[in-house]
């Protein structure tokens, strides 16, 4: 099984 | 004011068709340079970002830098109503509240203009740092599409390996499992149609179909694509826009439980 993880938590918030 | 010119609206139209199923709204951000878009889908799984130079338009006049909420939905019923070989000009005042579209035929005889309200939105930008990836592979995207949808019947994922010998995609569901391996490609005379790998280090990494599906909607734009690669980070998936600009859409992978 795999979780889908959220693109905000690769990128910073600018 | 802001216009901008392009003699064929299908290219604007091809653009829509890539970013409706992904985005119910966006914010276009007007420059001297060009149009810039990025924004996340509902869920913050992906993010586009689109990339529209002003020399690749026909005509560009941006009087000073213009940020323009628009409904993607909206936008792309507009684009609708053009006729394959008009010519589209977007307008804008310098404080706008609507963009108007206009559709001009090629024998100049027919003008439409639909005027959009635009939208305020609270939007969110995320910074975006120059990476340089483990590999990346060029494909013609039409085989991408297809190896998308083909796959997609077997699982809700497709996981992607890339090693020196070339790509492999497979999904696996309770039905069985199906695997799509790639070379790349030996001689290098049809371009359009050519693999090419290259691979510093090798890569595994597991995406979801429903977005993969979105991306595949960019085909229509570029005769290839370009997926770049690194262990644990998000794919990129690049398609040119003709000389004008690119798309490019980010996906977060899935990782094991």
């Amino acid at each position: 099984n795999h979780a889908q993880k959220k693109i905000s938590s690769f990128f910073s918030n600018i | 004011m802001f216009e901008a010119r392009l003699v064929q609206s299908a290219i604007l139209k091809k653009v829509l068709d890539a970013i409706k199923d992904l985005l119910t709204e966006a914010t276009f951000e007007c420059s001297d340079s060009g149009i810039q878009v990025q924004a996340m889908d509902n869920a913050h799984v992906s993010l586009v970002s689109l990339n529209l130079r002003s020399d690749g338009f026909d005509k560009y006049r941006c009087d000073r830098n213009l940020s323009m909420g628009m409904s993607i939905a909206c936008m792309s019923k507009i684009l609708r109503c053009a006729g394959s070989e008009d010519t589209v000009t977007l307008r804008a005042l310098d404080n706008p509240e609507n963009i108007v579209f206009i559709f001009e035929s090629p024998n100049k005889e027919k003008l439409a203009e639909y005027e959009m309200k635009l939208i305020n939105m609270d939007q969110e930008h995320l910074g975006i740092p120059e990476t340089s990836y483990s590999c990346i592979v060029k494909m013609p995207s039409q085989e991408f599409s297809r190896i998308c949808r083909d796959l997609s019947q077997f699982g809700e994922s497709i996981t992607f390996a890339c090693s020196k010998e070339g790509i492999k995609f497979s999904a696996s569901g309770d039905y069985g499992q199906a695997t799509i391996k790639l070379a790349q490609t030996a001689d290098a005379d049809n371009e359009e149609e050519a693999v090419s790998v290259n691979m510093q280090e090798p890569v595994k990494l597991t995406f979801s179909c429903r977005y993969l599906n979105c991306f595949i909607k960019a085909g229509p734009l570029c005769a290839q694509v370009q997926l770049s690669m690194s262990n644990d980070v998000p794919l990129v998936c690049e398609y040119k826009i003709g000389d004008i600009g690119h798309i490019r859409y980010y996906l977060a992978p899935k990782i094991d439980d």
